[in-house]
């Protein structure tokens, strides 16, 4: 089974199309694989990312360097699949 | 204790054998109006099932509702399960379900992409697509809302194998996707295609494929804002409504656009909540507020498609 640990879902501010487009070219080129969970669609509107852990350190650089604002939504993956393992569990009980 | 849907947990989220499970136990305990079909296999040979509601005739007019197409949005499986049971249960009780259940069927198909939901829950949790097998990559899967042909290939879907939204070799070419295409062609007449994603808390109509507005964007633009309305009425959860390509981005290849190209007139997409904190992991403790207040907006909808004959 795929473990997610350390893996974060980072919401994503664009706040101009420019910044929607570096967003685009990120999930093309990124050289860990990284996922829209809700895609980039116009200014204002949020953005989901997963990135795997490894990638995490280069993307956070990317959108800091291009000033495009973002807060960490899933700290850590894994941990909410923890929880959500346990909670099915608990009810099959 | 005798199992029933009396006893079973909605709060939860279950595995796939104990859904196929529960869908047994709902027609045993509503014999007169819920049967089970099966309308193909999965690429994986396992079964999609629909569950028909009907009170009787020949060929009614019929409402198609379907969750699970992308199989890692377990929160549109849990609202399908207890959305089922609602229609089961207060048909006879509350007047609008049952003047709909009166003179229309519905079928619903709660676990669209059974391949990709076993995935999830053995090997991969944020697994989105089917898993068939592309002969000329190492990646696995295709889109199952990208390929569908309505505007089959075009923008907002991908030609790459291992992107999340890739459209597959050729139109219908999934099992899962050819399956309801089939089976709602050869019905015949079903005036309203409902397909349930997570998240992002949108009503979405045609088309996804192109930008021109459908013919009917008036009506389904209205029947959307009074949805919404009615839905933020219960917890506050506020959606936005639109076309797709007007509203989130291009999207080629998706059930809604098929099936209105295809005479379906009534043709939505929901994208559930999303509290801003999980995405679509959603906590199983949302399950049952998120499948209360998406009734009232699907109650609007199955009772103007009733209102609305054509």
């Amino acid at each position: 089974e795929q473990l997610f640990v350390g893996d974060q879902v980072l919401r994503i501010m664009p706040s101009d199309e420019e910044q929607i487009n570096l967003l685009r070219v990120l999930a093309e080129h990124a050289a860990v694989q990284v996922d829209f969970w809700r895609h980039p669609t116009s200014p204002g509107q949020p953005a989901d990312l997963w990135v795997p852990f490894p990638g995490l350190q280069a993307v956070k650089v990317f959108l800091e360097s291009n000033n495009i604002s973002y807060i960490i939504m899933i700290e850590d993956v894994q941990e909410l699949l923890d929880e959500e393992k346990k909670t099915m569990t608990k009810s099959r009980r | 204790i005798n199992r029933s849907t009396s006893t079973f947990d909605y709060a939860s989220y279950h595995t796939i054998d104990e859904i196929y499970d529960w869908m047994d136990m709902l027609v045993d305990d509503h014999p007169d109006l819920v049967s089970k079909l099966q309308i193909g296999q999965s690429y994986e040979n396992r079964p999609l099932y629909v569950l028909k509601f009907s009170t009787g005739g020949s060929n009614r007019p019929a409402i198609w509702l379907d969750t699970g197409i992308h199989s890692r949005e377990w929160i549109t499986q849990a609202t399908g399960i207890w959305t089922a049971n609602k229609i089961a249960k207060d048909y006879g009780q509350d007047p609008s379900i049952t003047a709909i259940l009166d003179s229309m069927d519905i079928f619903f198909e709660i676990i669209t992409n059974p391949d990709g939901f076993a995935f999830t829950q053995s090997s991969n949790r944020l697994w989105r697509k089917t898993r068939s097998i592309t002969a000329s990559s190492n990646c696995i899967g295709v889109d199952p809302n990208r390929n569908w042909d309505a505007g089959f290939g075009g923008s907002g879907s991908s030609s790459n194998p291992c992107s999340e939204t890739y459209h597959g070799p050729y139109a219908h070419s999934e099992r899962e996707v050819k399956s309801i295409v089939d089976f709602i062609l050869s019905h015949g007449n079903v005036k309203s295609v409902i397909s349930i994603h997570s998240y992002s808390q949108m009503l979405l109509f045609p088309y996804g494929y192109t930008t021109a507005p459908a013919p009917d964007h008036q009506e389904l633009n209205e029947l959307a804002k009074k949805a919404v309305s009615d839905l933020a009425a219960v917890y506050g959860t506020k959606y936005t409504y639109g076309s797709i390509a007007d509203t989130i981005y291009m999207a080629a290849g998706t059930t809604v656009d098929w099936a209105y190209d295809n005479g379906v007139k009534y043709s939505f997409t929901f994208e559930l909540r999303d509290t801003g904190r999980y995405g679509f992991l959603l906590p199983s403790s949302q399950i049952i507020p998120t499948a209360t207040e998406t009734w009232t907006a699907l109650l609007d909808i199955m009772v103007h498609v009733l209102e609305h004959p054509y």
